[in-house]
């Protein structure tokens, strides 16, 4: 969920 | 970071690149849908607001700062630079018919329920349709100049990066975000058409035109 939630994709 | 996200960010990076410049150069934004436009920009803003909040890297605030940049800048050249060349009346795809869905699903389907993640889960449903606009101008006017072409390739290309950078996360890192896979498989389904006629048309040194 940290993974998803920190969004590091651009 | 993967290859394939790299190489999918920097197709990112040379499509809308390619775009600008080929306004600029061309002093015109003929064949180009600035309600697309609009919606990339809508995106990026939307997207990256957490610059403000969470730092991952330099190479993420590097880019996320050129897109939204570059895509203001493209906004500018033509809804007021060259504003004259801009072919409004083949641009008549309503914006809200997109907008007003999209909104009302990020509402409803997003990991959590706060204004940041709304607002990113926004612009990842608005990214996976914001270039129905151009596809439909193209097919409005049967054909595309070849640049805009290039760019509409590399822009699928960069998608298409990003699902393979997908299935990589999810075997490597146990990496897994629906919401974005989705979204991001629509949105590639939506250029498979024009890359059957890219690769058949474009590639063999031919205008990008539709059968009458």
């Amino acid at each position: 969920a940290d993974l998803i939630e920190s969004h590091d994709e651009l | 970071m993967n290859i394939f996200r790299l190489v999918g960010d920097l197709s990112h990076l040379l499509a809308i690149l390619l775009l600008l410049w080929k306004i600029w150069k061309t002093r015109s934004c003929a064949g180009v849908s600035g309600k697309s436009q609009i919606m990339f920009g809508l995106v990026y803003i939307t997207r990256y607001l957490d610059l403000f909040t969470n730092f991952i890297s330099i190479y993420n605030t590097t880019m996320k700062a050129i897109f939204i940049a570059v895509a203001i800048a493209t906004i500018y050249l033509i809804y007021f630079k060259f504003k004259a060349t801009y072919d409004s009346n083949h641009d008549t795809f309503r914006m809200e018919f997109l907008i007003v869905p999209v909104g009302g699903l990020a509402f409803l389907v997003n990991h959590d329920f706060t204004a940041l993640e709304i607002l990113w889960t926004f612009s990842i449903y608005l990214e996976s349709v914001a270039i129905l606009p151009q596809l439909f101008m193209i097919s409005k006017t049967g054909e595309a100049e070849t640049i805009t072409s290039h760019y509409l390739f590399a822009l699928g290309s960069y998608r298409a990066l990003y699902i393979v950078n997908w299935v990589y996360r999810y075997y490597f890192e146990g990496f897994f975000d629906l919401i974005a896979i989705v979204a991001g498989c629509v949105q590639t389904i939506l250029y498979c058409d024009f890359f059957y006629l890219y690769v058949t048309k474009v590639m063999h040194g031919k205008k990008l035109s539709l059968p009458a």
